[in-house]
């Protein structure tokens, strides 16, 4: 474990408990893009299948099965508790255009072609273009909540610092995951743009709104 | 490299 890898999953587990705070207080989960919610589910269920055959610390089990039961419960509010408040019209990325490719990639470009290694490739690569429904969902409703804008920099920031984690642990550990980085940076370099957003406007007590 | 087949990270 190191500081930047510290950091990046408490932004990760700080962006979750955003976005609950944000649904339990408004009673409500518009401008959130329930499609992108689905695929964080489904990224912590491929990645986390070696919960209970691997032991690798009590922090590491503990933060996995918060952010499974999060991303769960999070589903459970967006599509019945507040399913009123979803703005199905908006949230229309066609996530298949998604999984499909993604899926098919993890079984060509893998370190092994074992099921948990495939399936670990798979939530990785979906991993880095999961918010792609909700960054579409933002453009097309041309502005975002304040609260939300937070969810997004607090989730953006996540890999970014796992990208210096990474750069860390190559120097000192000799560690180096070749799929991790690539697609980390296609997922941080997919936040740019908000990031910009972000600092310019939100930081300055402005809203994001985006030319719609 | 070193691909380190325990997978620490989350």
């Amino acid at each position: 474990m190191n500081i930047f890898r510290l950091i990046g999953d408490m932004s990760h587990l700080l962006a979750i408990i955003i976005l609950l705070i944000k649904m339990w207080k408004t009673r409500s989960v518009a401008g959130i893009s329930g499609k992108s919610q689905i695929l964080f589910a489904l990224v912590f269920t491929t990645r986390y299948l070696d919960l209970f055959t691997s032991f690798v610390s009590i922090y590491n089990t503990c933060m996995k099965v918060f952010f499974i039961t999060a991303s769960y419960f999070t589903l459970f509010l967006m599509y019945h508790k507040f399913k009123a408040t979803y703005d199905s019209n908006h949230d229309t990325f066609r996530i298949e255009f998604l999984v499909v490719p993604v899926g098919g990639l993890a079984f060509l470009v893998n370190h092994e072609f074992a099921p948990l290694e495939i399936l670990w490739t798979f939530s990785i690569y979906l991993e880095s273009v999961a918010i792609l429904p909700q960054l579409f969902m933002v453009s097309k409703t041309g502005e975002a909540e304040t609260i939300t804008s937070h969810y997004l920099f607090a989730l953006g920031s996540y890999r970014a610092l796992y990208l210096l984690n990474w750069i860390y642990r190559y120097y000192f550990e000799g560690f180096f995951d070749l799929i991790a980085v690539v697609a980390g940076v296609v997922q941080t370099i997919l936040y740019c743009d908000f990031f910009y957003l972000y600092i310019t406007k939100v930081l300055k007590g402005k809203k994001i709104s985006l030319p719609a | 490299f070193d691909f380190l087949k325990e997978k620490d990270e989350l």
